[in-house]
């Protein structure tokens, strides 16, 4: 397999393996930019890699980029490596991305459920959850967006391992979630979070676990009207926004929440685009589309997010 | 591998905060085997539920006997995911 970033093709759909090959590849041709750290194991013992965008300093304010904490959403994987991949080209070419990163880091998990994942194209395309096994339950797995300490067990979320949205037996008990929790607390300066999901064409904020607005909610509500006019002016998706329990409904457990309770002020997350007729199984042709709208709207929290330090 | 030959995803919206209750409740018998891609949340808002070809009878007479307005979003799962591995394999190729 030709060993350059440039050879692999961002408009398919592609492997674990491909993936993590990938990684390699892109450290290797941005050796001062980018590096390759593993947080921790999945439950079958695969690798958890983060690729790490730093230009230096120490433990300089950070941001955590995650996709596919939902195995079956495949346009998140997908648009995960050609944002990666955008990062690193742009450093030292736009000015925008340079000054982010000359003052901020970035940790992105691309695949941060790497077993749902490997089993989405072993054996079930449309698997979601983690493959943990659950004492005393035929039903495989997790629900990993509901597993996290923040409402942990409440409202929108299920104690039924049979389920898709199966909580878990306690908070974090998924090591795909607490290698993140570890690894944000012991950073300590991590200053947003944007977890990407799909496909509903959302972009939400805290609360899910309860209808209290969060004390930010008017500042987070703002940049993410503009984040979603931006992202709509490049193909003209539209995109709904707001707190995740205004927007859709009370969800307890999930990544930003827990982050937002946990000191991450900027705590987003995204359900990318369906174009209304393919759900998880939008075609390959749509995933530079989907990763090109969303990246202006990324860049707005980016920025955001640098020039306002707390 | 898991097949989903002849399954179908209808796109269902429910009209009032009655058929948003009955919609969760489809998504909670068992035997129906729904998968919601896109929960049911507000009236208006899309629901996409995934059925099994042998459940597809059932869970129309459902809807339509409460008068839920539904389409076919995807009238066969597999169909789109012999397009999607076929699609991987030219890119590979």
């Amino acid at each position: 397999m030709e060993r350059s970033v440039n050879k692999f093709n961002f408009a398919s759909y592609h492997t674990l393996e491909e993936i993590y090959d990938w990684m390699d590849t892109l450290v290797a041709d941005h050796p001062n930019l980018v590096s390759k750290i593993q947080i921790g194991e999945s439950y079958e013992r695969r690798p958890l890699y983060v690729l790490k965008f730093s230009t230096g300093g120490s433990n300089r304010p950070a941001v955590w980029l995650d996709t596919g904490i939902h195995s079956r959403e495949w346009v998140t994987q997908a648009t995960g490596v050609w944002t990666a991949n955008k990062l690193a080209e742009d450093y030292g070419r736009d000015p925008t991305v340079t000054s982010l990163l000359d003052t901020m880091d970035i940790f992105f998990e691309i695949v941060t459920n790497p077993d749902g994942y490997a089993f989405t194209h072993s054996t079930n395309r449309l698997w979601r959850k983690t493959r943990s096994i659950n004492a005393g339950s035929s039903c495989i797995g997790v629900d990993p967006n509901r597993n996290w300490d923040a409402g942990f067990g409440d409202a929108g979320s299920s104690s039924n391992p049979c389920s898709e949205t199966y909580h878990g037996p306690y908070a974090h008990s998924e090591s795909e979630v607490k290698s993140i929790v570890d690894f944000i607390q012991s950073h300590g300066n991590v200053k947003g979070l944007i977890s990407i999901h799909s496909y509903s064409q959302m972009l939400m904020f805290p609360y899910g676990y309860k209808r209290t607005p969060a004390p930010d909610h008017e500042e987070l509500n703002e940049l993410a009207k503009k984040a979603v006019n931006d992202l709509a002016a490049v193909y003209g998706t539209q995109y709904t926004y707001g707190s995740i329990a205004d927007t859709i409904y009370l969800a307890a457990g999930t990544t930003v929440d827990w982050a937002y309770d946990n000191g991450v002020k900027y705590s987003y997350t995204f359900e990318l685009r369906d174009t209304g007729r393919y759900g998880f199984l939008l075609p390959s042709s749509q995933i530079i589309p989907t990763a090109t709208e969303t990246w202006p709207a990324l860049l707005d929290i980016l920025v955001h997010i640098q020039q306002h330090p707390y | 591998e898991k097949l989903f030959v002849g399954d179908q995803v209808l796109r269902a919206v429910a009209s009032n905060e009655e058929q948003i209750a009955l919609l969760r409740a489809l998504g909670e018998q068992v035997d129906l085997q729904v998968d919601f891609w896109r929960d049911p949340t507000k009236p208006g808002r899309p629901a996409d539920l995934r059925v099994p070809f042998s459940r597809l009878q059932a869970v129309k007479v459902f809807l339509e006997h409460h008068g839920i307005s539904y389409s076919i979003m995807i009238e066969d799962v597999q169909q789109l995911l012999d397009e999607e591995k076929r699609s991987m394999m030219l890119s590979r190729r």
